[in-house]
Protein backbone atom coordinates (compact mmCIF):
# COMPACT_ATOMS: atom_id res chain seq x y z
CA UNK A 1 0.00 0.00 0.00
CA UNK A 2 1.42 3.49 -1.28
CA UNK A 3 0.83 5.99 2.07
CA UNK A 4 0.45 9.68 0.60
CA UNK A 5 2.76 12.07 0.96
CA UNK A 6 1.64 15.74 1.91
CA UNK A 7 3.75 18.84 0.31
CA UNK A 8 4.95 20.11 3.94
CA UNK A 9 6.80 16.86 4.49
CA UNK A 10 9.35 18.84 1.81
CA UNK A 11 8.47 22.18 1.94
CA UNK A 12 8.11 24.65 4.59
CA UNK A 13 5.85 27.31 5.30
CA UNK A 14 6.43 31.30 4.91
CA UNK B 1 -4.84 51.53 -9.46
CA UNK B 2 -4.08 48.03 -11.13
CA UNK B 3 -4.67 47.62 -15.00
CA UNK B 4 -4.24 44.11 -17.08
CA UNK B 5 -5.13 44.01 -20.90
CA UNK B 6 -4.70 40.82 -22.84
CA UNK B 7 -5.68 40.68 -26.17
CA UNK B 8 -6.10 36.98 -26.18
CA UNK B 9 -8.57 36.32 -23.59
CA UNK B 10 -8.94 32.69 -24.12
CA UNK B 11 -5.48 32.19 -22.89
CA UNK B 12 -6.66 33.34 -19.48
CA UNK B 13 -9.62 31.28 -19.79
CA UNK B 14 -7.16 27.99 -20.55
CA UNK B 15 -5.33 29.28 -17.30
CA UNK B 16 -8.65 28.99 -15.17
CA UNK B 17 -9.33 25.41 -16.92
CA UNK B 18 -6.48 24.57 -15.84
CA UNK B 19 -6.64 25.08 -12.40
CA UNK B 20 -10.17 24.74 -11.31
CA UNK B 21 -10.40 21.19 -10.65
CA UNK B 22 -7.47 21.56 -7.62
CA UNK B 23 -8.69 25.18 -6.57
CA UNK B 24 -12.14 26.58 -5.65
CA UNK B 25 -10.55 29.70 -4.58
CA UNK B 26 -7.48 31.10 -5.02
CA UNK B 27 -5.91 34.71 -4.50
CA UNK B 28 -4.39 36.80 -7.66
CA UNK B 29 -0.88 38.63 -6.08
CA UNK B 30 -0.85 41.20 -8.39
CA UNK B 31 2.96 43.47 -8.28
CA UNK B 32 4.76 45.53 -11.38
CA UNK B 33 6.08 42.29 -12.08
CA UNK B 34 3.04 40.71 -12.90
CA UNK B 35 0.17 38.38 -11.55
CA UNK B 36 1.09 35.46 -8.98
CA UNK B 37 -0.83 32.69 -7.93
CA UNK B 38 0.47 29.98 -5.09
CA UNK B 39 -2.34 28.10 -3.21
CA UNK B 40 -2.52 24.13 -2.57
CA UNK B 41 -5.27 21.95 -3.22
CA UNK B 42 -7.69 21.01 -0.04
CA UNK B 43 -5.59 17.52 0.95
CA UNK B 44 -1.95 19.63 0.70
CA UNK B 45 -1.12 17.23 -1.83
CA UNK B 46 -0.77 18.93 -4.91
CA UNK B 47 0.56 22.74 -5.26
CA UNK B 48 -0.73 25.43 -8.19
CA UNK B 49 2.03 28.11 -8.95
CA UNK B 50 0.95 30.62 -11.74
CA UNK B 51 3.48 33.17 -13.23
CA UNK B 52 2.20 35.92 -15.61
CA UNK B 53 4.96 38.47 -16.03
CA UNK B 54 3.30 42.07 -16.89
CA UNK B 55 5.34 42.71 -19.72
CA UNK B 56 3.61 39.78 -21.63
CA UNK B 57 0.20 41.67 -21.14
CA UNK B 58 -0.64 44.16 -24.13
CA UNK B 59 -1.20 47.04 -20.93
CA UNK B 60 -0.19 46.50 -17.31
CA UNK B 61 -0.42 48.75 -14.30
CA UNK B 62 -0.05 47.98 -10.90
CA UNK B 63 0.54 51.32 -8.33
CA UNK B 64 0.34 49.69 -5.55
CA UNK B 65 0.42 45.76 -4.60
CA UNK B 66 -2.70 44.41 -4.79
CA UNK B 67 -3.80 40.47 -3.53
CA UNK B 68 -7.33 40.14 -5.22
CA UNK B 69 -8.63 37.06 -3.97
CA UNK B 70 -11.07 35.08 -6.12
CA UNK B 71 -13.75 32.14 -6.19
CA UNK B 72 -12.61 30.28 -9.49
CA UNK B 73 -16.37 28.90 -9.96
CA UNK B 74 -17.97 32.53 -9.91
CA UNK B 75 -14.81 33.42 -12.01
CA UNK B 76 -15.35 30.73 -14.82
CA UNK B 77 -18.76 32.16 -15.24
CA UNK B 78 -17.59 35.50 -15.73
CA UNK B 79 -15.03 34.23 -18.31
CA UNK B 80 -17.88 32.24 -19.75
CA UNK B 81 -19.52 35.23 -20.93
CA UNK B 82 -16.21 36.56 -23.01
CA UNK B 83 -15.89 35.39 -26.92
CA UNK B 84 -13.14 33.09 -27.60
CA UNK B 85 -11.45 36.22 -29.59
CA UNK B 86 -12.25 38.96 -27.63
CA UNK B 87 -9.89 41.28 -25.68
CA UNK B 88 -10.20 41.11 -21.71
CA UNK B 89 -9.23 44.20 -19.17
CA UNK B 90 -9.15 43.64 -15.60
CA UNK B 91 -9.51 46.45 -13.55
CA UNK B 92 -9.03 47.46 -9.57
CA UNK B 93 -8.82 50.70 -7.30
CA UNK B 94 -6.54 50.32 -4.55
CA UNK B 95 -7.66 48.55 -1.61
CA UNK B 96 -10.93 47.57 -3.85
CA UNK B 97 -13.33 44.76 -2.66
CA UNK B 98 -14.38 44.28 -6.52
CA UNK B 99 -12.61 43.88 -9.81
CA UNK B 100 -14.12 44.39 -13.49
CA UNK B 101 -13.50 42.23 -16.41
CA UNK B 102 -14.24 43.93 -19.82
CA UNK B 103 -14.47 42.06 -22.67
CA UNK B 104 -14.17 43.90 -26.04
CA UNK B 105 -14.73 41.28 -29.25
CA UNK B 106 -11.83 41.89 -32.21
CA UNK B 107 -14.09 44.41 -34.49
CA UNK B 108 -15.18 46.64 -31.31
CA UNK B 109 -18.81 46.64 -31.67
CA UNK B 110 -19.72 44.50 -28.57
CA UNK B 111 -18.29 45.41 -25.22
CA UNK B 112 -19.30 43.90 -22.14
CA UNK B 113 -17.92 44.15 -18.18
CA UNK B 114 -18.51 42.35 -15.15
CA UNK B 115 -17.91 43.38 -11.84
CA UNK B 116 -17.39 40.58 -9.31
CA UNK B 117 -16.91 40.71 -5.72
CA UNK B 118 -13.19 39.44 -4.03
CA UNK B 119 -12.68 37.68 -0.85
CA UNK B 120 -10.44 37.81 2.03
CA UNK B 121 -8.81 34.49 2.05
CA UNK B 122 -6.41 33.03 4.18
CA UNK B 123 -2.61 32.74 1.99
CA UNK B 124 -1.01 29.54 2.74
CA UNK B 125 2.38 29.81 0.93
CA UNK B 126 5.25 27.42 0.92
CA UNK B 127 9.29 28.07 0.41
CA UNK B 128 10.30 25.99 -2.61
CA UNK B 129 13.77 25.83 -2.65
CA UNK B 130 15.96 25.57 -5.75
CA UNK B 131 16.41 21.75 -6.70
CA UNK B 132 18.77 20.04 -8.73
CA UNK B 133 16.73 17.78 -10.46
CA UNK B 134 17.63 14.32 -10.90
CA UNK B 135 15.84 13.88 -14.42
CA UNK B 136 13.33 16.55 -16.45
CA UNK B 137 11.66 15.06 -19.21
CA UNK B 138 10.08 17.48 -21.91
CA UNK B 139 7.27 15.99 -24.36
CA UNK B 140 4.41 16.87 -25.85
CA UNK B 141 1.49 17.63 -23.60
CA UNK B 142 -0.76 15.86 -25.63
CA UNK B 143 0.99 12.35 -25.63
CA UNK B 144 1.58 13.02 -21.50
CA UNK B 145 -2.56 13.63 -21.36
CA UNK B 146 -3.54 10.80 -23.35
CA UNK B 147 -0.25 8.31 -21.15
CA UNK B 148 -2.20 9.66 -17.83
CA UNK B 149 -5.78 8.90 -18.92
CA UNK B 150 -5.01 5.95 -20.99
CA UNK B 151 -3.56 4.11 -17.23
CA UNK B 152 -5.33 5.78 -14.85
CA UNK B 153 -7.75 2.63 -16.28
CA UNK B 154 -5.72 0.18 -14.71
CA UNK B 155 -4.80 1.54 -11.10
CA UNK B 156 -4.69 5.12 -8.77
CA UNK B 157 -1.70 5.72 -8.46
CA UNK B 158 1.59 5.77 -11.91
CA UNK B 159 5.03 5.28 -11.24
CA UNK B 160 7.02 7.26 -13.50
CA UNK B 161 10.59 5.86 -14.27
CA UNK B 162 13.41 7.30 -16.05
CA UNK B 163 16.72 6.11 -17.07
CA UNK B 164 18.70 6.97 -20.02
CA UNK B 165 16.89 4.01 -22.53
CA UNK B 166 13.84 7.00 -21.53
CA UNK B 167 10.36 7.06 -19.39
CA UNK B 168 8.45 4.99 -18.56
CA UNK B 169 5.01 5.01 -16.91
CA UNK B 170 3.33 2.34 -15.56
CA UNK B 171 0.04 0.94 -13.39
CA UNK B 172 -1.02 -1.83 -12.00
CA UNK B 173 -4.88 -2.74 -10.35
CA UNK B 174 -7.19 -5.18 -10.33
CA UNK B 175 -7.72 -5.49 -14.34
CA UNK B 176 -4.22 -5.92 -14.64
CA UNK B 177 -1.26 -3.61 -15.57
CA UNK B 178 -0.47 -0.73 -18.02
CA UNK B 179 3.07 0.25 -19.32
CA UNK B 180 4.12 2.97 -21.68
CA UNK B 181 6.93 3.75 -22.78
CA UNK B 182 9.19 6.56 -24.20
CA UNK B 183 12.37 6.96 -26.41
CA UNK B 184 13.73 10.19 -26.77
CA UNK B 185 13.10 11.57 -29.86
CA UNK B 186 14.32 14.40 -31.28
CA UNK B 187 12.74 15.96 -33.79
CA UNK B 188 14.43 19.31 -35.29
CA UNK B 189 11.72 20.65 -37.57
CA UNK B 190 8.80 20.23 -35.01
CA UNK B 191 10.43 20.54 -31.86
CA UNK B 192 6.88 20.38 -30.13
CA UNK B 193 6.91 16.88 -31.13
CA UNK B 194 10.39 15.77 -29.53
CA UNK B 195 10.81 13.53 -26.59
CA UNK B 196 13.82 15.07 -24.37
CA UNK B 197 15.63 13.62 -21.15
CA UNK B 198 18.06 15.73 -19.44
CA UNK B 199 19.21 12.68 -16.73
CA UNK B 200 21.57 13.32 -13.57
CA UNK B 201 20.53 10.00 -12.31
CA UNK B 202 17.86 7.53 -12.88
CA UNK B 203 14.83 8.12 -10.44
CA UNK B 204 11.40 6.30 -10.51
CA UNK B 205 8.41 7.72 -8.51
CA UNK B 206 4.97 6.88 -7.63
CA UNK B 207 2.08 9.52 -7.99
CA UNK B 208 -1.47 9.80 -7.82
CA UNK B 209 -3.29 9.75 -11.05
CA UNK B 210 -6.20 11.77 -10.09
CA UNK B 211 -3.53 14.52 -9.42
CA UNK B 212 -1.81 14.16 -12.68
CA UNK B 213 -5.14 13.77 -14.63
CA UNK B 214 -5.98 17.28 -13.18
CA UNK B 215 -2.72 18.96 -14.29
CA UNK B 216 -3.15 17.43 -18.05
CA UNK B 217 -6.38 20.31 -17.93
CA UNK B 218 -3.06 22.59 -18.99
CA UNK B 219 -2.67 21.04 -21.54
CA UNK B 220 -4.60 23.26 -24.09
CA UNK B 221 -1.87 26.40 -22.86
CA UNK B 222 1.17 24.55 -24.73
CA UNK B 223 2.71 21.87 -27.03
CA UNK B 224 4.95 20.29 -24.27
CA UNK B 225 5.16 19.93 -20.96
CA UNK B 226 7.93 19.71 -18.44
CA UNK B 227 8.55 17.12 -15.68
CA UNK B 228 11.01 17.54 -13.25
CA UNK B 229 11.84 14.41 -10.72
CA UNK B 230 14.37 13.84 -8.27
CA UNK B 231 14.45 11.35 -5.30
CA UNK B 232 12.44 12.32 -2.09
CA UNK B 233 11.07 15.73 -3.92
CA UNK B 234 7.47 16.58 -5.06
CA UNK B 235 7.11 15.97 -9.35
CA UNK B 236 7.14 19.48 -11.16
CA UNK B 237 4.76 19.25 -13.84
CA UNK B 238 5.22 22.81 -15.94
CA UNK B 239 3.60 24.09 -18.81
CA UNK B 240 4.65 27.21 -20.14
CA UNK B 241 2.30 29.84 -21.34
CA UNK B 242 3.60 31.32 -24.56
CA UNK B 243 5.24 35.07 -24.42
CA UNK B 244 3.14 35.24 -20.94
CA UNK B 245 4.68 32.85 -18.08
CA UNK B 246 4.33 29.50 -16.93
CA UNK B 247 1.91 26.98 -15.11
CA UNK B 248 3.71 24.80 -12.53
CA UNK B 249 2.32 22.05 -10.53
CA UNK B 250 3.97 20.53 -7.81
CA UNK B 251 2.58 16.84 -6.57
CA UNK B 252 3.95 14.95 -3.43
CA UNK B 253 5.00 11.19 -4.56
CA UNK B 254 3.29 8.29 -2.81
CA UNK B 255 6.00 6.74 -0.35
CA UNK B 256 5.93 2.93 0.52
CA UNK B 257 4.94 3.13 4.21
Amino acid sequence: ENYQARLEQYYTRL
Amino acid sequence: MFEARLVNSSTFRKVLDAIKDLLNEASFDCSENGIQLQAMDSSHVSLVSLNLKSDGFDKFRCDRNLTMGMNLTSLGKVFKCSGADDTVTMKAQDYADTVTFMFESKKQDKISDYEMKLMNLDQEHLGIPDTEFSCIIKMPSIEFARIIRDLSQFGESIVISCTKEGVKFSAQGDIGTGNVKLAQTHNFDKEEESVTIDLQEPVALTFACQYLNSFTKATPLSNQVKLSMCENVPLVVEYQIPELGHLRFYLAPKIEE
